[in-house]
C-alpha cells in the first residue's frame, strides 16, 4: 500500500512540475507535513515563479495564484480525468504574457478534454472553434453563434 | 463520453427555450456583463446535480425560474437539459424546477428518483465536480482545499 | 435628532442614485428595514440594472458587483470625502461598455479627489496624467516612467 | 491635503530605495503578473498605518522585509513613507520594519508613539480608510459590509 501511494504520489509531483513549467512558469512543490508518516501526514504546497526565492503561497500575486489554481486543476486532471472543463471568467487576472500560455495550455487540453470557457478576453476567445455571444434585452438573453472574422 | 448540447427553459434569464451546441473540442462564450452568461455555467452545474441552490446565486430553488418584466411574465417552470454521448449512444438527463420549489429529474424523459439520479451522476463525475467546473471566485478556494483534496485523491486511487 | 439623521439619508438616496444612473446604469434603492423605528433600523440596499427587474443583490453579474460596489463608495465619499483613493484592479471584471463609464466617472472624480489606479486595462491606462510601469527582475521590482504613445 | 510622493526601501519586492511621485490627479500604474504592482498598494496601505501583517500578505511584519535571493541578500528593514502636502505645507509619514519584527514609526523624521500617530492618520481619515483604498478582492466585501457602515456612517455625521 506505502508502495502504491508514493508511487502516485510521486506520479502527481512529476505532473505539477510539468504543469508549472508551462503555464505557471515558476515550480510547484508538493511535500509531506510529516514525511516519517506519510501515509496519515496531510500535504503541504509551496510554489514560487522562476527567478523568486519566496515559496509562500500568500505571497504570491493575484495573477500567479490563478496560475497556481489552473495548474492543480490540470495536474490533478491528468490523475483523475473528467470528459468535460467548464471555465467561466478564470483568466480575468492574467497578463498579456500568461493569457497565451493558458490558451496555448487549454488548446493541448483540449485534444483529451472537452472545453466550454466564458471570458470577456479577445486571446482565450480566439482558441475557440464554436463562438457564441449571449446578450440580454429587456432582461431576457438570447443567444447568437459568432464567427470569428467579425470579432477580431 | 462528451456533451453534444445545452438546452435552458424558463431558468435564470432565459424564458425562452435556447438551445447551445457544445463543441467537442472547445467552446468559447462572451458578451457584456450581466447578459446570462454566469446564468448559463449555472444552468450546467444545476443540470450536473447541484444540490443546494445557494451555490446558483438564489436563496430558494424557485428563484431560479425567469422572475418576469414588463416584457414577459414570470415562467412556471425552469428547465435545463444536458444531452451527452457515451459509446455512441445519446442520452439526456433534464431538470425541472416548479414554484412551489420542488425540483424534478429526469433521464431520457423519464422521472427518475433524486438517489438513482445522484448515482448516475456520479458515473461521469467519479471525483465529483468541484475540479471540472470553477469561476475566477473560486481560485483561492481551489488553492486552500489543494492540500486535502490531494490526499483524498491519492489515497482513493491508492 | 430625527430630522437631521432623514436629511442625510435622504441626501445620500440622492448622491447613490445620481452615481447609479451613471455608473451602474440602473437603480439602487436604500431603504430602511423597519420604517417605524428609523433610528435604530438597519439599513437594506437593492440594486437592479436598468430594464432588469430583480432587484435582490444576489442575483447581479461580476462585473455589476463591481459596479454596485464602486456606486456605493463614490456615494460615501460625497458624504465623508477621503482625500486621496487607491484602486488595485478593481476595473478587471467589467466590459468595454462599462469601462468607458467607469473612466469617465474616474475623469470627474478627479477634480476633488487623487486618484492611484493600478490596472491591466488599456482604457483605465489612457485616463491617467502620471504613468509608471513596474517591471521584475531576479525578484527586484523596479519602476519606470511611462508616456501614453509607447502604450496605445 | 494631497499625497506628493510614495517611497519604499526593502519592502517586499523593492530592495532598492523607489521613489514614485504622485499626480494631483490620476496616477496610473500597469505592469506584468508578479511584478510587484499591489506591493506598492500594500506599501501605502502599511505607511498609512496598516495594523495587521495579515492584510499585507505577510504572517509577521519581517515577512514584509525583502527576503533577497541569489542576486540580492535579504535587506536589514524595510521602510514606507509618504510625503503629503497640507496647507501648503509638506510632512512625512515613515514606517521601518526590522527584522526582530519591531514596527517604528515617524513624521518628519522624528520617532512618536503609535498612539500619537494614529491620531494624526486618523485626522487624515476621520472615517477610517477601508473605503478609499481597495483592491478587486474587497468588492464582495464592500457590498456585504455597506448596509452597517452606511447606518454607522449616517448616524455618526447626524
Ligand atoms: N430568476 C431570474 N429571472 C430573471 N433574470 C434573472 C434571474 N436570475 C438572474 N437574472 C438576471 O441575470 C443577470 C445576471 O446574469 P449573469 O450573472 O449570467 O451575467 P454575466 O453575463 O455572467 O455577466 P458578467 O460578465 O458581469 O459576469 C442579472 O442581471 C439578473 O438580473
Ligand atoms: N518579502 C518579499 N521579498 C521578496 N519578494 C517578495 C516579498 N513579498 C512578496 N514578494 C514578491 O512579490 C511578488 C508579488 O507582487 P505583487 O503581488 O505586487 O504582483 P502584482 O504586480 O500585483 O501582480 P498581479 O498583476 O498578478 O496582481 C511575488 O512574486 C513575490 O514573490
Ligand atoms: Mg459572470
Ligand atoms: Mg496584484
Amino acid at each position: 500500500a506505502k508502495k502504491r501511494f508514493f508511487n502516485l504520489y510521486n506520479n502527481f509531483k512529476e505532473n505539477i512540475k510539468e504543469v508549472a513549467d508551462n503555464l505557471l512558469k515558476g515550480d510547484i512543490q508538493i511535500e509531506l507535513e510529516n514525511p516519517d508518516d506519510p501515509l496519515n501526514s496531510e500535504f503541504v504546497i509551496k510554489a514560487s515563479p522562476f527567478g523568486k526565492r519566496v515559496r509562500a503561497i500568500a505571497l504570491l500575486s493575484g495573477g500567479e495564484r490563478a496560475l497556481l489554481a489552473l495548474s492543480i486543476i490540470f495536474a490533478l486532471h491528468q490523475v483523475s480525468p473528467v470528459p468535460f472543463c467548464v471555465l467561466d471568467e478564470v483568466d480575468a487576472a492574467l497578463d498579456d504574457a500568461n493569457t497565451l500560455r493558458f490558451v496555448e495550455f487549454i488548446k493541448k487540453l483540449s485534444y483529451s478534454t472537452q472545453l466550454f470557457i466564458i471570458t470577456h478576453n479577445k486571446r482565450t476567445m480566439e482558441s475557440g472553434d464554436i463562438l457564441y455571444g449571449v446578450s440580454m434585452e429587456d432582461g431576457i438573453s438570447r443567444v447568437f453563434s459568432l464567427r470569428l472574422e467579425e470579432i477580431s | 463520453m462528451r456533451i453534444k448540447k445545452l438546452e435552458l427553459r424558463g431558468f435564470k434569464s432565459f424564458p425562452n427555450k435556447t438551445e447551445i451546441v457544445i463543441s467537442p473540442r472547445i467552446t468559447i462564450v462572451v458578451g457584456p456583463n450581466g447578459c446570462g452568461k454566469t446564468n448559463i455555467f449555472e444552468g450546467i452545474l444545476f443540470a450536473l446535480g447541484e444540490k443546494r441552490a445557494e451555490n446558483l446565486r438564489g436563496n430558494a430553488w424557485q428563484d431560479l425560474i425567469f422572475s418576469g418584466n414588463d416584457k414577459m411574465s414570470r415562467s412556471g417552470t425552469a428547465e435545463v437539459a444536458i444531452v451527452l454521448e457515451e459509446n455512441d449512444e445519446e442520452f439526456e438527463i433534464r431538470r425541472k424546477i416548479y414554484r412551489d420549489g420542488r425540483v424534478e429529474n429526469y433521464i431520457n424523459g423519464e422521472y427518475i428518483s433524486h438517489v438513482k439520479w445522484n448515482d448516475r451522476i456520479y458515473e461521469i463525475f467519479p471525483q465529483g465536480k468541484g475540479y471540472a467546473l470553477f469561476k475566477n471566485e473560486d481560485i483561492e478556494r481551489i488553492i486552500m482545499d489543494a492540500p486535502k483534496v490531494l490526499k483524498e485523491l491519492i489515497h482513493s486511487a491508492a
